[in-house]
């Protein structure tokens, strides 16, 4: 179960607090996964009680509503990546790029498909770069427009920030530099980035880890 | 359970696992919290093996506030969610004073039993408040918001819970370490707790405002809230 609560002193009235927050969970929380499992329970509340003083923020229109809102969405975006942190017998923190998707939606679901595959986590535990396993879910992506397999691209980022690792270029698999992929992947960090059409340019960003032994036995222990 | 799974380990307790080397440096030692906010936590024992560490938690405001929330689209929804979507609907988001969080036991599909343990939990919160100088009751109902994390399919404890959130409510301050325990006494699998503050202005302003956030989760994620 996800829990979270937020308060700020900001002055912020009911209506565009709500509106900030459906918005920031949209690209914060709801752009996680661990296991793919969406709990009972999960609630994000904020609380704004005005202290700092202040003009107060009532419409959604302001100047004030959209700083306020950018804030609101940076500061989420990074407690959920703590969550991602602490995965369930997580030993990887990954992003999931999705870029040239037709909409945001699209994208999204490119890459929630990617990050709940099963067998995309256990190659990123078994430290294996195993594009394939990415692209075959990127494929399956429910209720997907804009993806074109001869366009499809697949690379690595090091979390160093040093150059890409290509492994599929529109829809051709490279000749992979195994050695570099390994320290690639030896790294606690590690971004995927699928490109999906050159005629698009949408994109979308979601936050999972692998799955591991430890997933198992904290799992097979925990009792209802 | 050992017979089952021989090497599974004991998960269950808030903090009852050393925090990993490889977590502590998310873990802040200091922060900065928006004026008029405190946090607090205490030992309920929700879970009957937890002995030791805090499994309630309170985050409350000296004034009242404006409030927001999503939950989850999941159609068993648990009590606390029920409970607090229904009154921050009442409400309009408007006069709430604070949050209070039990881990241990999830209050979900239990129920009419787990309703009236959620509505229970929120006004005995309110309890703790009638006192001060802004705990006046406005006639529109609880203004607590409630939540639950743990296992699923067990009533919670409810006399257990309520016994004890004079403790929780005394034990409220503003300092960093009251912040953490409470995002400590949140957790369940979680190997550390989850805070985060900052600073941030507003265009047109010359004031300076805080922002602070706990969160708990580590399996079962895959939050799809509205």
């Amino acid at each position: 179960t996800l829990l979270g609560i937020l308060c700020t002193d900001a002055p912020v009235g009911a209506a565009p607090l709500q509106q900030s927050l459906t918005d920031a969970i949209t690209k914060s929380f709801n752009s996680i996964s661990i296991d793919g499992d969406t709990s009972t329970n999960d609630t994000v509340v904020i609380l704004a009680n005005g202290a700092a003083g202040g003009k107060p923020i009532t419409s959604t229109s302001s100047d004030e509503f959209r700083a306020f809102q950018e804030t609101l969405t940076a500061f989420a975006i990074d407690l959920a990546k703590l969550v991602v942190r602490d995965g369930e017998g997580a030993t990887k923190f990954v992003t999931i790029k999705v870029t040239n998707a037709k909409t945001y939606e699209d994208a999204k679901r490119v890459a929630n498909s990617i990050a709940r595959s099963p067998l995309v986590k256990t190659a990123l535990y078994g430290k294996d770069a195993n594009w394939g396993r990415i692209l075959c879910a990127t494929g399956y992506a429910e209720g997907v427009e804009s993806v074109v397999p001869e366009e499809t691209s697949v690379s690595f980022v090091p979390a160093d920030g040093s150059e890409e690792l290509k492994l599929l270029v529109r829809g051709e698999p490279e000749q992979v530099d195994e050695s570099r992929a390994a320290e690639i992947l030896a790294e606690e960090d590690l971004e995927i980035v699928v490109r999906l059409s050159e005629k698009f340019d949408e994109e979308a960003v979601v936050w999972t880890c692998d799955f591991s032994h430890e997933y198992v036995t904290i799992n097979g222990d925990y009792r209802t | 359970v050992s017979k089952l799974a021989p090497q599974a380990r004991e998960y269950a307790a808030p903090g009852q696992g050393a925090i990993p080397p490889s977590k502590k440096r998310y873990i802040p030692t200091s922060g900065t919290y928006p004026l008029g906010f405190s946090a607090a936590s205490a030992h309920v024992g929700v879970k009957p093996s937890n002995t030791r560490f805090d499994d309630v938690a309170l985050i409350a405001s000296e004034v009242p506030c404006s409030a927001a929330a999503v939950f989850t689209t999941n159609k068993f929804q648990a009590a606390p969610v029920t409970v607090s979507r229904n009154m921050l609907n009442r409400r309009r988001g408007e006069g709430i004073r604070a949050v209070v969080v039990n881990s241990g036991c999830a209050n979900a599909v239990t129920g009419r039993g787990g309703i009236e343990d959620a509505i229970s939990m929120g006004h005995e919160t309110d309890q703790c408040f009638v006192n001060d100088s802004n705990g006046k009751d406005d006639g529109q109902g609880s203004r607590s918001i409630v939540m639950s994390t743990g296992v699923i399919g067990q009533r919670l404890p409810i006399k257990k819970i309520t016994s004890k959130l004079g403790t929780v409510y005394g034990n409220l301050g503003e300092t960093h370490h009251h912040w953490l325990s409470a995002a400590r006494a949140i957790c369940t699998t979680d190997t550390f707790p989850k805070l985060i503050s900052r600073t941030f202005t507003l265009p047109g302003s010359q004031e300076e405002y805080r922002i602070a956030g706990m969160t708990k989760g580590a399996g079962m994620i895959h939050p799809n809230m509205a």
